[in-house]
């Protein structure tokens, strides 16, 4: 049975669709089979990055490994607890199918409350969550007393989480390896970066995750979804040039971030 | 009766909380009554940069300006559609109150598609839609053609818009100006930040929105949310140091925005 992924932050923006992109290619190139599911029904980032890469790759001719996709609908029952429980037997459904097929699942989650998040909180092996190197994204981690910046407590995301692990103990599977992962970091930010740190470390050791130092900022991220790849596809530059030394970097951190995900069968 | 200006964008992280607290600031400091709501009910972004200022001004004996805040519950009712209709009707009722007190109306919207933002959308007479320069962040105003590179037709939040402007024009109000501001601008992008760059020119005249420069990537517009502080309160440095060129840079750059918004009876 496949290992399950799941990128989640109720944050927006943190970098959950692009990582999820970036995941999928890396364990792909390595010989995986890898499913995908997109629970951010209306944007779908992720599959309209993955619906861009099979039309570059037929414009193109290039063989671009696809992921298996999976979709679901949103029930439409009037009542909401009914449409809750829908939605809930609607993705473990498309997730079974996935996971008998694949080696692994990528999930893409939105950056609010749904049922279908939440559900694949609690199929999550593993969870990766990004983050901003900054406060406001951690203020849905947990809350800081502006006063002593000390922690004071969990707050809405870790909630979910912690809401997701309840829903797998009482399954009998075992415990999520939540990571959380810094995700734009900047070159030049010195104070707020060690402020940002301190709080992970402490936090991760009181509401139990690992921290992985991710990605910084680079254009480079950001800057393919039309065609589709990414900077793990380009082979000596996307026409041509030799890789710049930040491509070279760029491709070292999401090697790093493979190597701290430690997923079953995956040496990167 | 005050001018209403959203914060909007259904994209997450695209830098709508932050644009709210630093346009209540610059308003309340050119000597205007502002109030604020914050309709991301989990959350609360701007509302808790909010709290943080509040407590701030306690324990520092500091005067700071605050805004009137108005809350809206969501309705819990259990068929949706009465729920919707329930949770329009608080908006009007929670803006009504402000609108009648207060020079300036500032409404954060949540990243996602809710009851309350849609009725928010179609209730400002500014709309500020900050924007990453990220053909993924722009996927969610228009499509566009993998192949051509060419504008294929609106997207999700834009349909959002155009439904807030239909109800607008139905109830017989002035038309929204639109302002899409470009944020967290990277100082070494020079080909993405021009193919963004043309897309907005293209599609501001085929939508109807004025693109405003924004804001560049700053850690200044992210490392005072615990304080409740904005770069603009702060008068020679937060511990006394004479402002930076970064700082003196942000300013300019806050300044600039109020003056592209064109507010009535504001002149920066
Ligand atoms: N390391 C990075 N360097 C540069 N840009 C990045 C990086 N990570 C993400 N981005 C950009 O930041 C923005 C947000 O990223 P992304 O859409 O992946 O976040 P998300 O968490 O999926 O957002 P949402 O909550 O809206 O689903 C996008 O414009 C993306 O291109
Ligand atoms: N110009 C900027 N420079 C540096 N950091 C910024 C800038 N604008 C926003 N940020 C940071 O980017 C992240 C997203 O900003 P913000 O929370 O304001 O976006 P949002 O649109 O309100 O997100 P959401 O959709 O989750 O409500 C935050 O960590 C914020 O501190
Ligand atoms: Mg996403
Ligand atoms: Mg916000």
């Amino acid at each position: 049975r496949a290992h399950v992924v799941v990128l989640g932050n109720e944050k927006g923006g943190s970098g959950k669709s692009t990582t999820a992109m970036h995941l999928f290619v890396a364990l792909a190139r390595a010989g995986k089979r890898v499913g995908a599911m997109d629970l951010d029904l209306r944007q779908q980032s992720f599959f309209r990055y993955l619906e861009n890469r099979r039309a570059y790759a037929e414009r193109s001719g290039a063989a671009l490994i696809m992921p298996e996709q999976a979709r679901v609908t949103p029930s439409d029952l009037p009542l909401r607890a009914e449409a809750d429980e829908a939605d809930r037997a609607a993705l473990r459904a498309a997730l079974d199918g996935l996971r008998a097929r694949c080696d692994f699942v990528v999930i893409d989650c939105p950056g609010s409350f749904t049922t279908f998040s939440q559900e694949a909180h609690a199929a999550a092996d593993t969870l990766i969550t990004p983050l901003n190197d900054s406060l406001i994204d951690f203020d849905l981690l947990a809350r800081v007393d502006p006063a002593t910046g000390r922690i004071k407590g969990p707050s809405i995301y870790s909630e979910m989480v912690w809401r997701g692990r309840q829903i797998r103990a009482q399954a009998g599977l075992k415990p999520i390896d939540w990571i959380v992962m810094r995700n734009r970091i900047a070159t030049l930010d010195a104070r707020n970066k060690r402020t940002v740190g301190r709080m992970l470390k402490e936090l991760s050791r009181r509401i139990g995750f690992r921290v992985a130092p991710g990605f910084s900022e680079r254009v480079i991220f950001r800057e393919l979804f039309l065609s589709g790849l990414t900077l793990l596809d380009l082979r000596g530059g996307a026409e041509g040039q030799p890789l710049s030394m930040s491509h070279i970097a760029a491709r070292q951190e999401v090697r790093e971030l493979i190597r701290n995900l430690e997923l079953p069968g995956v040496s990167p």
